[in-house]
């Protein structure tokens, strides 16, 4: 985040890092136990899905503590427009767990906003521990930034014709205070207070440069994409949980070694 | 864990927690 600040802990507890190949690559939300919303891009190019995992519950990317908690990936859920209609459309994506995320004070899900929100007038926030400069500097520690959300038409004027804006798309940033996501916050959530609960309106998802004030932060429009995130959610089953399992002819052979090494022992 | 969030959130996709309701508030 260019122009972020420090955050703190249990602040924004829906926030995931994502790492490949053990490097923070992306961010993401927490939607339930087992989801993480976050942008397709981040896993657009061909990676193994092994080498990616998750991290909730941290700030500070250095220092895992009590409340840290790491996952796996169990599959990857990519919007079916992604690339189809704009080189970043449809760049959404869903990341289902391995195993269960444990709620607390310091790791919660975030809210989805209604279909036909009203988004004037929201104070909107993003996080991330993409980019701190355009030289390509990079932090550890979670930033934080208040980014006012810029109206469609003057966004797509500052991007011109060239880098047209799709109606799934909306655009945020702190022109004045030079405020703007950057690379490496990719999948964050932009998140605004309604009615004391905060809601995911955006994905991060691109940009023309991270530095120049012209060029707003892009994002996803989560309201656009509703429909698709719940049909998932709900209709992919939970993944198959590893439980303690000894066949009955190995419990046989366990059984008969602990009764000779248990005779072995009176003897 | 938490305790505190009772399931009645319209827009919460969890079934055991309220979301988008951090234990902290910023100033």
């Amino acid at each position: 985040l260019l122009g972020g600040e420090l955050t703190i802990d249990r602040k924004w507890p829906w926030q995931v890092s994502i790492h490949y190949a053990g490097f923070h690559v992306c961010g993401g939300s927490i939607l339930n136990a087992y989801w993480v919303l976050t942008a397709a891009h981040c896993f657009a190019r061909e990676k193994r899905l092994q080498t990616f995992d998750m991290y909730v519950g941290i700030t500070n990317l250095e220092v895992a503590n009590k409340h840290t908690q790491w996952f796996e990936i169990n599959q990857v859920i990519i919007h079916p427009t992604f690339e189809m209609f704009h080189p970043v459309g449809g760049d959404v994506a869903l990341v289902q767990s391995k195993s269960a995320i444990v709620f607390s004070d310091y790791v919660l899900p975030i809210c989805l906003p209604s279909s036909n929100l009203n988004l004037s007038d929201l104070s909107c926030w993003t996080t991330g521990w993409g980019m701190v400069s355009p030289q390509g500097e990079t932090g550890k520690d979670l930033l934080e930034a208040q980014l006012p959300l810029i109206p469609k038409f003057q966004c797509q004027l500052l991007y011109g014709l060239t880098s047209y804006l799709l109606p799934e798309m909306l655009c945020a940033g702190d022109i004045k205070n030079m405020k703007n996501v950057c690379e490496g916050d990719s999948g964050s959530p932009l998140v605004c207070k309604v009615n004391q609960t905060w809601l995911q309106i955006g994905i991060v998802s691109w940009g023309r440069g991270c530095a120049q004030p012209l060029y707003p932060g892009v994002f996803a429009n989560v309201s656009y994409f509703l429909n698709w995130i719940r049909y998932n959610m709900e209709t992919i089953p939970d993944p198959p949980q590893l439980t303690p399992f000894v066949s009955s002819s190995l419990r046989a052979t366990v059984s008969s070694f602990v009764t000779i090494m248990g005779s072995l022992l009176v003897l | 864990v938490s305790h505190r969030h009772p399931k009645s959130q319209p827009n919460s996709l969890s079934s055991d927690v309220a979301c988008g309701q951090p234990a902290l508030h910023g100033k």
